[in-house]
């Protein structure tokens, strides 16, 4: 599932049909009825209540639904039969927020055969979860599956598949128990072992992402992973977490070798396809989520045969790659397949930044963050002088998590410039 | 595998920027899109739609993008979060 990002802050919601479909072989009682089945399927999975409005009680309904034609007066112009069918605003303070609005040229059915026109119901299902605040899904299963998958069955039976409740669980958390919580009969056979765990795999339960300390932290197209042993978390651009719950490494990263638990950094290269994922002396390159190819040695980028790195970053300036180990860097030129010479250098360079980052990541915005225990370091882009402010707690800003109660293990950056020194360093444009 | 016809790329680029698997023109520069890229966002949109990722705007593809669906786009990115913005203003 894919949230939005925005949620209700109430838990009673109010609905209204404020305009009804003109042309449809439904009365306007079923629409309503209908309506009222779609959003109960989502109530009873999270214990919100939906209470519908007439045109006598507020003029302001939280979720307003309208069967209108082509152009309405939103960015969502709808086209005719086919194409387009529906659409719904998230959650928020914006009068449209949770309006949801039905193509009225559709050819609106219930209890046809597919084929025969749009079943009203499974559509309005869809928008709903969109006015509750989920994206779309690729799970097969799920109803907010982007494309129309034909008609779901007799509305006062539908029930949400797991994708589902757990998008919608994880954003208003779950209802009373019901009806389907309970067995009506034993189950037929014993359902199947969950899937064998990497060796080496901490038993339950997971790690506290509250805790800091991780493995490698990375910006993977637009998104913030945090890995932590043989598990990860996924920040959205948006600022929201995927999931509280992290995702298993071996899961994800298809092809990544069962005895790998721990990455200890990671990267994109500069406007490139690839991820790398380091471990020990060496790394492995995914395509998406495919691995590409073996293992490959860390000498390859210009480490030191054996060497290990804490942090791995590709700096948006120059495009090029960074490898940190302790209080030195390496500097890997991406576009001419070779390492810079003169490197390693003091990582001093990095004005405040810690020695022996968790990680260091590349913000969207171009800002560049050390990581380490549960702070980071933010160097605004471009520049390499920490913020005056850093560091900053994490869990705050990142992990939606409160702050650590102890301060950093490291010292607060100096704000006046260090002791100059002698340097044998020679200045390159843009650097 | 033969070249899309110029009709469907033309449909193609329309719907994956719509829906959000490549971002939306910049007005203020004539701005072309790479075939990597162009591949990389159809490559997305076959995982999401549960199709073979080829990369390429083969005839299940192009029937995937004439289907039936809802009007929001499937990756929340920076398209939306400008409507949003706009829509408050």
């Amino acid at each position: 599932y894919a949230l939005s990002g925005s949620i209700w802050k109430k838990r009673t919601l109010t609905w209204r049909i404020h305009s009804f479909p003109r042309s449809s072989a439904l009365s306007q009682e079923t629409v309503r009825t209908l309506m009222h089945h779609a959003l109960a399927a989502w109530g009873i999975e999270s214990g919100l209540k939906f209470r519908e409005v007439g045109s006598q009680g507020p003029p302001e309904a939280d979720i307003l639904i309208d069967f209108v034609r082509a152009y309405h007066q939103d960015s969502y112009p709808f086209d005719g039969q086919g194409g387009t069918l529906a659409h719904a605003f998230f959650p928020g303070e914006h009068p449209i927020s949770g309006d949801t609005h039905f193509d009225d040229e559709e050819i609106w059915t219930f209890g046809s055969k597919d084929g025969e026109g749009t079943d009203l119901f499974a559509v309005a299902v869809h928008e709903f979860g969109h006015a509750l605040g989920l994206g779309h899904s690729s799970a097969p299963d799920s109803i907010m599956r982007p494309f129309y998958q034909g008609p779901v069955g007799e509305p006062t039976k539908y029930r949400l598949s797991q994708d589902d409740r757990e998008g919608l669980q994880q954003l208003y958390g779950k209802g009373p128990q019901t009806p389907y919580d309970k067995p009506t009969m034993k189950p037929l056979a014993p359902p199947p072992p969950p899937p064998a765990l990497p060796p080496g795999s901490p038993s339950l339960p997971v790690p506290d992402r509250c805790d800091g300390n991780f493995d490698a932290i990375a910006n993977i197209r637009g998104e913030t992973f945090f890995f932590k042993g043989p598990w990860f978390w996924r920040l959205q651009p948006s600022g929201q977490l995927v999931s509280p719950q992290p995702a298993r490494l071996h899961r994800f990263w298809e092809g990544l070798p069962p005895q790998v638990t721990v990455i200890q950094a990671a990267y994109t290269p500069h406007r490139d396809g690839r991820i790398l994922l380091f471990s020990g002396p060496q790394f492995w390159v995914f395509r998406d989520r495919q691995l590409e190819g073996d293992a490959r040695p860390l000498a390859e980028l210009g480490l030191p045969r054996g060497e290990q790195v804490d942090a791995a970053f590709s700096w948006p300036l120059n495009g090029k790659t960074y490898l940190v180990r302790g209080h030195r860097y390496w500097r890997y030129d991406e576009a001419a397949a070779r390492p810079d010479p003169g490197y390693p250098r003091d990582l001093s360079l990095w004005e405040g930044a810690p020695p022996s980052p968790d990680d260091v990541a590349v913000s969207n915005d171009g800002a560049t963050y050390f990581f380490k225990g549960a702070h980071y370091w933010r160097f605004p882009k471009g520049s390499v002088k920490a913020d005056p402010d850093s560091p900053q707690p994490m869990g705050p800003q990142w992990l939606d998590c409160p702050a650590p109660s102890a301060g950093p293990r490291y010292p607060r950056p100096p704000k006046a410039t260090l002791k100059p020194e002698p340097c044998n360093c020679h200045c390159e444009i843009n650097q | 595998a033969p070249e899309p016809a110029a009709q469907d790329v033309s449909l193609g680029l329309d719907w994956l920027t719509r829906y959000g698997y490549l971002p939306p023109p910049d007005p203020a520069q004539a701005q072309l899109r790479s075939p990597e890229k162009l591949r990389d966002a159809i490559k997305v949109m076959q995982r999401f739609a549960g199709l073979p990722e080829t990369g390429l705007l083969d005839p299940v593809t192009m029937a995937t993008m004439h289907k039936p669906r809802c009007s929001l786009p499937d990756v929340l990115g920076v398209a939306e979060l400008v409507r949003r913005r706009r829509r408050r203003r």
